[in-house]
Formats: C-alpha cells, sequence, structure tokens
C-alpha cells in the first residue's frame, strides 16, 4: 500500500486481428 | 530437474565503422572475436555459478549498422540443426564457420547451453522467383549450441524491424522449439514479441516453458521500454522469459532480465555507464505445473461504468507517434474518462498531494501505429508530462515526486492481449507486490 512516484501507467492492447498484414514486413521487401 | 539457473548477458557491443564497401572476411572475423572475447568471460562466469543456459542479445557479435552488403563477410552458412552437427568436433562439415565452431567450443568446454544470434546466408537462383537480385538470402539467426556444443536451434526472425535492411524476412513464420532436462524452451527475436506468429503461437501451440528473446531493444519512453513489457509479457504468456539486450546507451538500449510468471526475478537497466552485464536466477523448469495465469477479461469492469465526467475538455497529444485523445488531471483524487474510437479508459485515484510542478493526464488510443512496423494497437495509460506545458504530455520523462496512494485504471479493451504496466520515477519497474490485476480487468493499487 506504499504510495508510489508513478511516471507511467499503461494497459498496453495489442489487437492482432486488425494488424495489416504480415506484421513488420516492408512495401516489397521480397520482390 | 524441477528448477534450473538462468543467465542472460546485456553486452555492450563492439561495432564496426560505418562503411559503404565490405571488409575482407579477415576483417570480420577480427570483429567478430573481439565481441566473443567479450562473451566468453561472461559464459565462463556463468558456468562458474552454476548457471545451465545463456542467453546473448540480437547484433551482439558485430552489431546493426550494416547495409546488405556489407553484412556479408560476417555471414556463415547455418544448417537445419537435424544435420546432428557439433561444430566443435566437426568444424569443416558445412564450410568455413569460424563463430559456429568458437560458441559450439563454448558450450562444450563449459557444459552449457548458449543461444546467440548471428546472420545466416543461403543462396539461391532464378528458379525462386523471390531470390533476391544478388542470388542469396539474409537472416536474422538466432542458434542454440547444447552443453555438449551440438547445434540444436536455428531460427530466423520472422518479423524484421523496418531499419534493418540487412536481412530479409523469412517467407513462412518458423515455431523453434528445443527440449532440454531443464523444460521445453521457444524462440524468437526482438520485435517477434509484437506479433501473433511466432511469439504468442510458439506459447499457445507448442506449450513451451520458456522463452528466449535475445533483443536490441531502444526504449521507446513512456510506453515502449524492454523490461516493464519483456517482463509483463512473461506473466501474460505463463512462461519464463529469458530476456538479452544490446547495451548501447546513445541508442537508448538497455533493459535485461529474468523473468517468470509470478515474478521479476532480476533485471537490469543502466542508463550511465557503457558496462556489460551478466545477470543469473533460478527458475522452475515447468512453470505451467505451479501456476496458470488467472484469466483475465479485461473489459468486464470498464463496460459496466458509467463514463466519468471531467468537465474539461480532451485534446490531442502523440506518444511515439501515435495521436492520443488526453484529458488534464485536475485536484490530489478524482475519477476520470477519456475516450478514443472504440475505447474508454476509465481512472480513479488519490494522491498524497497535488503538486503545483507536475501534470498528469489520462490518454487513449485506439489505432494502428504506422511507424518502424504496423501493428494495431489500443492503450489506456496514466502519465506524467515532461513539464506543466500540456503540449509536452507523451514525451518521455525520468523522474516524478507525485506519490499515488490510490488507484485504478481500465478500458473497453477489443483484445484479451493486454499488457500491464507501471514504471516508477527513475525508470523503476513497479514490482508486484504494489499493485494487482483483477479478474474484471482493473489494474489497482494493493492495500
Amino acid at each position: 500500500g506504499a504510495p508510489l512516484p508513478i511516471l507511467v501507467m499503461a494497459l498496453y492492447g495489442r489487437v492482432f486481428e486488425r494488424d495489416p498484414p504480415r506484421l513488420g514486413q516492408g512495401p516489397g521487401k521480397l520482390q | 530437474m524441477d528448477t534450473f539457473i538462468a543467465a542472460v548477458y546485456e553486452h555492450a557491443v563492439i561495432l564496426p565503422n560505418k562503411t559503404e564497401s565490405p571488409v575482407s572476411t579477415e576483417e570480420a572475423l577480427l570483429l567478430i572475436n573481439k565481441n566473443i572475447d567479450i562473451l566468453e568471460s561472461a559464459i565462463k562466469l556463468a558456468a562458474r555459478q552454476g548457471a545451465h543456459i545463456i542467453v546473448t542479445p540480437e547484433d551482439g557479435i558485430y552489431g546493426w549498422i550494416f547495409t546488405r552488403e556489407t553484412i556479408y563477410p560476417y555471414l556463415e552458412d547455418i544448417p537445419d540443426p537435424e544435420v546432428n552437427w557439433i561444430p566443435c568436433r566437426d568444424p569443416r562439415r558445412f564450410g568455413y564457420t569460424p563463430v559456429q565452431e568458437r560458441l559450439s567450443c563454448l558450450a562444450k568446454e563449459n557444459s552449457i547451453y548458449i543461444m546467440a544470434n548471428i546472420g545466416d546466408k543461403k543462396p539461391c537462383n532464378a528458379t525462386d522467383p523471390h531470390c533476391p537480385p544478388d542470388g542469396r538470402y539474409q537472416y536474422n539467426t538466432n542458434v542454440v549450441f547444447d552443453s555438449k556444443g551440438r547445434l540444436t536451434a536455428r531460427y530466423h526472425k520472422y518479423n524484421l524491424f523496418e531499419p534493418e535492411i540487412q536481412f530479409d524476412f523469412p517467407k513462412d513464420s518458423e515455431l523453434v522449439t528445443f527440449d532440454t532436462p531443464f523444460g521445453k524452451f521457444g524462440i524468437f527475436t526482438c520485435f517477434d514479441i509484437f506479433s501473433y506468429d511466432p511469439a504468442v503461437v510458439v506459447v499457445k501451440d507448442t506449450q513451451v516453458d520458456s522463452v528466449l528473446l535475445p533483443t536490441a531493444w531502444y526504449n521507446t519512453l513512456p510506453l515502449l521500454s524492454a523490461v516493464p513489457f519483456h517482463s509483463v509479457w512473461a506473466r501474460a504468456m505463463g512462461v519464463n522469459v529469458l530476456a538479452a539486450n544490446t547495451h548501447n546507451t546513445s541508442m537508448h538500449m538497455t533493459g535485461s532480465g529474468i523473468y517468470s510468471p509470478e515474478a521479476v526475478r532480476v533485471y537490469h537497466y543502466d542508463m550511465e555507464t557503457e558496462s556489460g552485464q551478466l545477470l543469473l536466477s533460478e527458475l522452475r523448469s515447468r512453470p505451467r505445473q505451479h501456476a496458470t495465469p488467472a484469466e483475465v477479461n479485461w473489459s468486464a469492469y470498464a463496460r459496466t461504468v458509467k463514463p466519468f465526467s471531467s468537465g474539461q475538455a480532451d485534446f490531442p497529444g502523440k506518444i511515439y507517434f501515435d495521436e492520443f485523445s488526453f484529458t488534464k488531471l485536475t485536484g490530489s483524487a478524482g475519477n476520470y474518462t477519456v475516450c478514443q474510437k472504440d475505447l474508454c479508459c476509465h481512472l480513479t485515484y488519490k494522491m498524497s498531494e497535488s503538486r503545483m510542478d507536475e501534470v498528469y493526464v489520462l490518454g487513449a488510443f485506439d489505432g494502428l501505429h504506422t511507424v518502424e512496423g504496423q501493428y494495431y494497437l489500443q492503450i489506456c495509460t496514466l502519465l506524467k508530462c515532461q513539464t506543466t506545458n500540456s503540449r509536452t504530455c507523451g514525451e518521455p520523462v525520468g523522474s516524478a515526486f507525485t506519490k499515488f496512494e490510490e488507484f485504478s485504471l481500465s478500458g473497453t479493451f477489443r483484445t484479451k492481449y493486454v499488457f500491464p504496466q507501471i514504471v516508477l520515477s527513475g525508470s523503476q519497474l513497479a514490482l508486484e507486490r504494489y499493485y494487482e490485476v483483477s479478474r474484471d480487468g482493473r489494474l489497482r493499487s494493493r492495500g
């Protein structure tokens, strides 16, 4: 229960279903 | 073995000089050996202290300052581990492979599993429609040598970070695992942790106990720092994570650790020195047998709450290129709601005292992040602004004097992959005993 000197607190959600195809792949990388 | 001793080494990699043309193979090997000399000391020290496995960082043997051409002299052909090869015993079996030979010998002579990150080269030709014009694929690759020096695992990084122009994307994702007397291990690399495939898939589908995570992770404060994110990923996925980061303060690369599902066992974050650091900790070999992570419905509470009225206008602000909706906290206690698209974030808080020289905001982001990779995020955050000027909200900040006695943060998330994190003044990680996550999706203070 100690008071906390908070810089940042976050709920960081990843919505995988809304990612573009092949996360992280730059355009035309394989072409 | 019910437990084992894990080691990670945060390595201050010696980088090559930036060059437009490739160096000779001999010159490349000179730099490689300087780095492996340092890793060798860490490996020997870890082995003497009883470590069973050690993880070294991504780009830990020759760095990242390359073009496709200039990295070529550093690459080796890394065979499929099915060939059953101990490079230390049979170094010429797959051509000239001095890096694999040396790593294999270090593993064998010190009876320790070693994971290292190097580059693999694979020739291709015009019969392959995807073959690059220079006739070869180049892969960012993790290799594992077992305690006998055998090549045990090889993993090609699937989700390259956009600046990694020196490497090719593998066509298919690889779920790479290996068994040891101290549990089953999965492997992926740095930015892969942001993806479903292979990061989530390797945990869900292959039931690994521990994950080896070499990274060259530059901390993008305030939200994406290595230690908070890697540690909460271990907790959320119910596995041990052995994360070894490269150490380079000018690139904000630091933050390595050994994390179990229950706790942060040990971590290292150092923006003050240019030194490497060895970390060791004992872990359960099969953490799933002891506890499975509690199923959290991340929107359950937030959807039952009538939005709090803040009585003041929300305003936009950016956190690492993403445009958030912010609302400023006024007073030493209160209830606030801020929404963006489908996401509404609720905060209830109580400070010890409200300070005139520090400003906090509640922020919401629901959108596609598009810089250095594309990934969809839903984020609720409480953060301290850099100054009392609201335009600085979302900029990195290092210290805070305002203390929160109570807090509860929740959001109407449309995903079950939510990673809660709290960073304190001085970039220190808030330990688990200070907060909890309720099953209805609230990140709240204990006590």
